[in-house]
């Protein structure tokens, strides 16, 4: 049976979705069989593949009874995309039957299939988000070490707690993780800061750095650990992959 | 009355909150009574105040029928705050009596009193961005380089053209304003290529280029026109407010 992870934090741009990608594709190469699920309506997991208008999709597979639509993208690499006929569709889902386990029942079916499945979250807290951490034995929360990425990080872990009372009491929070980190003092004073205000939440050992050649894999349609293997981040993603197997 | 502009992308973390903010006080120190709308549950232009939990915030005044909370933060310059209560008073507004007209319903009430009014979307293709777009007369779509933030575009100009074709014919694209610009060749090559692929759309002639001070000012939450006025990033804003009277 799979483990499910959930890339989540309702901040906008801190990482989710290269983290989501990049971890995976690391642990795929360690010869795991991961499974991406991409649900967010922006698309932009499934657009790092090529992927931009599927014919089905995970939203369809959720509300209409259907098979999830899976992908192979590489070896040991499997891909489950959304486009923007996701947003169209979350009024449906939220005044579904079992609107909350929704995504949990569909990824059941085909669990035994993978050792690890990742899903990309949206940048809210809404009912895709919450799918997504009722469907996941464990989450992780990248993180920029920036003002407006802490103030939301309290209110991310209130709704962790909830789900985990109400719902999925598996659910744990597996690490922050620091993303885009620079050179600074404003990101070390940050990174100190979160370390020192939540002493009960895991933090990884490794951070991703800031680097360009993210943004040109990016612009080049292809993970990081393809495009570029021998960077530093890429190095830090497989990492992170490590650290993430053993903890 | 006031002109009501929206500061709208659904891709995350592109600086809507940090424009919001610094075009605002840019426009305020030129003169034009300003306020801020803060529409995001995430509330990042309110703690850019230091305002965590209003007593009264823009939701209730859109769903209960109360004033408008209106909180002075310097001359000329005011705050309509919101937090994380806005985000589980989302269903409400979907299920509500004009849903998608409320929130311009409620600004129209004060418009008089205003030159300008700011509103800080969040991250999503929403009923709050939807309410937002229907509130406007324009929109400013801060737009990060970069390979993600490109892919959404298209999904959030079909948006603005079916809300002018079915409520509000006044809304137009003001502008793409770039935001957080490294001199690198993937900032450039994308750059070109959004201007050559919305030929049609204008792009305002300034960029807000990446600067630590910008990070610096939002720990010491002040916006950046208080906190580093001679700055770069500050110059470029003041020039954005001056290029968006004009054209
Ligand atoms: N380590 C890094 N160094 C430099 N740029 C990065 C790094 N990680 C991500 N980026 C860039 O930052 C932007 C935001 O990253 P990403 O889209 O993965 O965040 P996200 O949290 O998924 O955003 P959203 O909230 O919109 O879903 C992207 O343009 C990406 O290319
Ligand atoms: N020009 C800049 N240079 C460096 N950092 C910047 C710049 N503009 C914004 N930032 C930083 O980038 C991050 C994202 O900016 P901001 O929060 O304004 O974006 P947003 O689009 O409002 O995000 P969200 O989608 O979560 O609402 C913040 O941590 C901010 O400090
Ligand atoms: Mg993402
Ligand atoms: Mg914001």
């Amino acid at each position: 049976k799979a483990k499910i992870i959930s890339m989540v934090n309702h901040k906008g741009g801190v990482g989710k979705t290269t983290s989501t990608i990049n971890l995976g594709k690391a642990l795929a190469i360690s010869g795991f069989k991961v499974l991406l699920v991409d649900f967010d309506s922006q698309g932009n997991t499934s657009q790092c593949f090529g992927v931009y208008t599927p014919d089905e999709q995970v939203i369809d597979a959720i509300l209409d009874n259907k098979e999830l639509p899976i992908i192979e993208i590489a070896e040991n690499f499997y891909l489950s995309p959304s486009n923007i006929k996701m947003a169209y569709r979350e009024t449906d889902l939220v005044n579904s039957i079992g609107n909350e386990k929704r995504l949990r029942n569909k990824l059941n079916e085909i669990s035994d299939k993978f050792d690890f499945i990742l899903i990309d979250c949206p940048p809210a807290l809404n009912i895709f988000t919450t799918n997504a951490l009722v469907a996941s034995d464990m989450c992780i929360v990248p993180l920029q070490p920036e003002a407006y990425a802490f103030y939301g990080v309290e209110n991310l872990f209130n709704r962790i707690y909830e789900i985990r009372q109400h719902v999925n009491n598996t659910l744990n929070v597996k690490g922050i993780l620091f993303t885009m980190v620079s050179n600074t003092l404003v990101h070390k004073q940050m990174i100190d800061f979160v370390k020192e205000q939540y002493k009960h939440i895991p933090v990884f050992n490794v951070s991703i750095e800031r680097a360009t050649i993210i943004q040109q894999s990016q612009v080049a349609q292809k993970d990081l650990l393809t495009y570029a293997p021998k960077s530093a981040p890429a190095m830090q993603y497989m990492e992170l992959a490590k650290e993430f197997i053993t903890i």
